[in-house]
């Protein structure tokens, strides 16, 4: 473990608070994409199947079980909560993320560390992980105006991987044989995603405004 | 111990 790496997680973990708190406190979802957070649940769950069988350490097994139930506890409350559900925007939540999960899926076939089912799943969810903000970025543009919690929720989603790529610099210097491609292109590309936004995330702090998506 | 080549990582 190394201070990036603690930084990422934490960052992550603050992420999933926010969200967590944006849709309890307000009681809606309104401006938070159903399908980004049901395909964060096919990351965690595809990545997480050695939960069970390889002990890590506890906190290791502790985070996984928390990114597992929120963001299962998260799908559920935006489909089922009586209440939450109401603020769903269904009408612009349409990104057609069925496609990003094949193409995921059949990169992961081809492109892995390990023929083995855990190690196939695993570079799955890498894939996934990397696309998997991209429902919620287009929703962001269609709704127009975000509210902070919403743009700090993303903000920190985005920022937390950026520290996973400065530990895995920090582990590729430090540590002999240590090399994590599929990682670390996935989660360049996964950061990149995220530019933009981190762009009017930033002018709308420099500024002190409300946080605006172009159309 | 897991080898380095072990999901460690979260």
């Amino acid at each position: 473990m190394n201070i990036f790496r603690l930084a990422g997680d934490m960052t992550h973990l603050i992420s999933v608070l926010v969200l967590l708190l944006k849709i309890y406190a307000t009681k809606s979802c309104s401006g938070i994409s159903l399908k980004t957070q049901e395909l964060y649940a096919m990351v965690f769950l595809a990545r997480y199947l050695d939960l069970f069988s390889d002990f890590i350490s506890l906190y290791n097994t502790v985070m996984k079980l928390v990114f597992i139930g929120s963001s299962l506890a998260i799908v559920w409350c935006m489909r089922y909560h009586r209440v939450v559900r109401r603020s769903y925007d269904r009408e612009l939540d349409t990104f057609r993320y069925w496609i990003l999960v094949g193409a995921c899926f059949t990169l992961a076939l081809v492109l892995h560390e390990k023929f083995s089912f855990q190690e196939v799943f695993w570079a799955f969810s890498i894939y996934l992980e990397a696309v998997a903000i991209l429902p919620q970025l287009v929703l962001l543009q269609r709704s127009g105006n975000v509210d902070n919690l919403t743009g700090q929720y993303v903000f920190f989603l985005g920022a937390y991987r950026a520290f996973y790529i400065l530990n895995w610099i920090y582990r590729y210097l430090t540590e002999p044989r240590f090399t994590r491609w599929i990682s670390c292109v996935s989660g360049l590309v996964q950061t990149a995603l995220y530019a933009d936004f981190f762009y009017y995330y930033f002018i709308s702090w420099k500024n002190n405004a409300k946080l605006q998506l172009p159309a | 111990a897991k080898t380095d080549s072990a999901k460690d990582e979260l």
